[in-house]
């Protein structure tokens, strides 16, 4: 059970990625949306970068469940899992 | 680099070349290790300012401030909040918070594409020459993405982002991982967005080769570029003690060998492990190595380890002999002893002596470097292969450029080997990978790019694509190492890189964002999939047929119904393509060579006349199969316009499925 529980608690990395035009008006910025969108799932998880020119979103670390309930929020297009690339 | 300027033809002709101050215009951003900035690449003597375009910034952090930057190297930045949240905080002793190279690689792919001219460059007195980057007046920005640990995807997307808002000109990465969907991959994603701003963006098609299937970077915005050989070759002989020489490769420089015949036994005898062949850490027996040269197998831990292994143990030297997956394909390397790599067929003779005579003996002769090599280029094995995984109809790679044995710019934290025991430092490292190829390409698009400001990236890479040969002089194919045999595109694409050729191509295969999104509709994305993959809305059509082939690319993948399947003996569709006149009025007339009688290709109308710049004309090609192949066949044709002067090349690969 601890271990169960423990895996349910590992945070990874991940990829938001915003429907910026599905933004509520009662926002006046999107940061606030996203911020408001994040902690809609976790009161902890931080943004670790905001992305405005190669996708509207940001990356944060959270646990699977969080993940999954944040791409089922309005205004989320996908929450993809960070890759590890490698050197060629 | 030092011999692939003269490889690729930039020393001759320089009336050809781009105006200096309009190539030092482009800015060529690297994401990588970082960068070196003491590099003798880097210095920026008859350089004017930093082009006003320039918005970014030089960071500080670990051995490195905002003076290292110079106006050659413009910009550097680095990117660790992902790989810090991953793996936890990085440990400075081991690897510098900053954009300071500790690598060698980023060094090395952003001197290969832009490093400034240095004499008597040489690693070990090897491949010694003068070296200098592709586009040595254009300035380089480094962006460090790639850490100890691996290069994570959302550092990736952060260091894409500044590049675009910094506003480099070319984005060279020679980094890939998987083959995920375009909308699920942030370096397509990062791509496309790069794309739509006017930047050029290549990279390295992967080290997965020779299999098929195993490309990286496969995006149809994105340059994708494999390897292949240049015409160097640093020799060292294997002399057996039966008297018969087998010719191998190496950069050792150190202590000789014994003037002598040695005694010369098989890791895989020389060990208790069942892959002691492998010369793999502690696996080899030290009283059965000692002051002898063993012979290693090629494979799972790296070439350089194995030397380092084999002396560990006590041994004198090593050959290494290639296996099935390498064939005859020879990488130097800075081995820690005397050491020389052969190929498959020589180290299986070379075996079958260890095995047969009871008392082996050996010695390597070493015999420095050597030019003129032919043929040349030939495909590099480790190179990775089409067909493309992902959009089968897309042909990838794209074109194949230098890869093997290049000489760059280094890290002076590290050996030449990368091994940390290694305690020799260099300027200059020769190592080989895709990695060395595509800041070559992204190089010589910046060339492209400084003669052709107003060109986008699409036409930037058809220059480079339709002007790439795929014969040597004496009209035979280009070879592939793995097999010894032609290669196809699927290897090599629309062939090896011309940049002279590509400075005036004569006609061009021009696209759009737009395009690219249509490409999206054809794959039959969703609404969310499209807007992930380009960051804004695009509403496909309903009422539109969309398919992959109306792509308008510089080359073709036809895929075909293999036998017993439906649609034998069928046209399949008309493909269209546009080609914009980027050369004076004149006229262009097709040719097509096949190597399939099954396949029938009509282009039609076969003469395009152009009476102005910038015009553009369509032409559709029809592919009529006469009958089919089993599935999994493939075979090749070539479609070429030319007016006489121009030659504009398109490579087609059929593929039954």
């Amino acid at each position: 059970a601890a271990v169960v529980k423990s895996k349910e608690q590992q945070r990874w990395t991940y990829i938001v990625h915003m429907a910026k035009s599905e933004m509520p008006a009662s926002f006046e910025h999107h940061l606030h949306w996203y911020d408001s969108s994040l902690k809609s799932v976790s009161d902890s998880a931080e943004m670790i970068y905001t992305y405005d020119n190669v996708i509207h979103g940001f990356s944060t670390r959270l646990t699977a469940k969080q993940a999954q309930l944040l791409e089922s929020q309005p205004g989320i297009l996908s929450v993809l899992p960070e890759l590890k690339y490698e050197l060629h | 680099t030092t011999r692939t300027p003269q490889f690729l033809g930039l020393d001759k002709n320089p009336a050809l070349l781009p105006e200096s101050n309009s190539e030092s215009d482009v800015i060529i951003g690297v994401l990588d290790t970082g960068v070196w900035p003491e590099s003798k690449s880097f210095d920026d003597t008859g350089l004017g300012p930093i082009p006003s375009s320039w918005k970014g910034d030089c960071e500080s952090g670990t051995n490195f401030t905002a003076s290292n930057c110079n106006r050659k190297l413009i910009g550097a930045r680095y990117f660790s909040k992902g790989y810090e949240g991953t793996l936890g905080p990085i440990d400075t002793s081991k690897e510098s918070r900053s954009p300071r190279d500790d690598d060698g690689h980023g060094t090395h792919t952003s001197t290969t594409a832009a490093g400034s001219v240095v004499n008597d460059a040489n690693l070990f007195d090897y491949a010694k020459g003068t070296a200098r980057g592709m586009a040595t007046r254009a300035r380089v920005a480094a962006y460090k993405v790639c850490w100890l640990g691996g290069c994570f995807s959302s550092d990736i997307l952060a260091a894409m982002e500044k590049a675009i808002e910094d506003n480099v000109n070319v984005i060279s990465m020679s980094l890939g991982g998987g083959m995920s969907d375009y909308y699920r991959d942030s370096v397509a994603i990062g791509a496309f967005s790069a794309m739509e701003k006017g930047i050029f963006v290549s990279c390295s098609a992967g080290n997965a080769g020779p299999s098929s299937y195993s490309l990286s970077n496969q995006a149809p915005w994105i340059t994708t570029v494999g390897a292949g050989t240049i015409d160097r070759d640093f020799p060292a002989y294997v002399s057996l003690g039966n008297g018969k020489n087998f010719s191998g490769v190496s950069l050792y420089k150190g202590n000789s060998l014994p003037g002598k015949l040695l005694p010369f036994v098989y890791a895989g005898n020389a060990s208790n492990a069942t892959n002691g062949n492998l010369c793999m850490i502690g696996t080899l027996i030290p009283q059965k190595v000692a002051g002898k040269i063993v012979l290693c197998d090629r494979g799972v831990n790296s070439r350089v380890q194995k030397g380092s292994v084999a002396k560990d143990a006590g041994a004198l030297g090593m050959v290494l002999a290639n296996t099935a997956a390498n064939g005859e394909e020879l990488v130097a390397d800075a081995h820690l002893l005397p050491a020389t790599a052969v190929g498959e067929k020589n180290g299986d003779i070379i075996k079958s002596y260890l095995f047969a005579d009871p008392n082996p003996t050996v010695t390597i002769l070493f015999e420095g470097t050597k030019v003129g090599i032919e043929p040349s280029p030939v495909v590099a094995a480790f190179s990775s292969r089409g067909p493309n995984s992902i959009t089968q109809e897309i042909l990838k790679p794209d074109v194949i450029a230098p890869g093997v044995n290049i000489l760059a710019g280094w890290s002076e934290n590290v050996g030449p080997t990368g091994l940390s025991i290694d305690d020799r430092r260099v300027g200059f490292n020769i190592i080989s990978g895709t990695s060395m190829s595509c800041p070559h390409v992204s190089g010589l698009a910046a060339l492209v790019k400084a003669e052709h400001q107003d060109w986008s990236p699409a036409a930037i890479r058809s220059a480079l694509m339709t002007t790439a040969y795929t014969a040597y002089k004496n009209g035979q194919k280009l070879l592939d190492v793995s097999t010894g045999k032609p290669a196809t595109p699927f290897d090599y694409g629309s062939g090896h890189v011309d940049p002279i050729a590509a400075l005036d191509p004569g006609l061009v295969y021009d696209l759009t964002a737009d395009d690219y999104l249509n490409f999206a509709c054809a794959l039959k994305y969703s609404a969310a999939q499209i807007t992930s993959l380009a960051g804004r809305n695009f509403t496909c059509d309903a009422s539109k047929t969309y398919s992959v082939t109306d792509l308008n690319y510089p080359s073709f993948s036809v895929v075909l119904a293999g036998t017993g399947s439906v649609g034998n003996g069928s046209t399949v569709p008309k493909y269209t393509r546009t080609v914009t006149n980027v050369g004076s009025p004149g006229t262009y007339k097709v040719s097509i060579s096949s190597e399939s009688p099954l396949v029938k290709i009509r282009v039609e109308p076969e003469s395009l006349s152009f009476s102005a710049n910038n015009e553009k004309k369509s032409y559709t090609v029809t592919f009529t199969t006469a009958g089919s192949l089993p599935s999994n066949s493939n075979s090749f044709a070539r479609l070429e316009w030319t007016d006489g002067k121009h030659t504009v090349g398109s490579p087609i690969a059929f593929s039954w499925t």
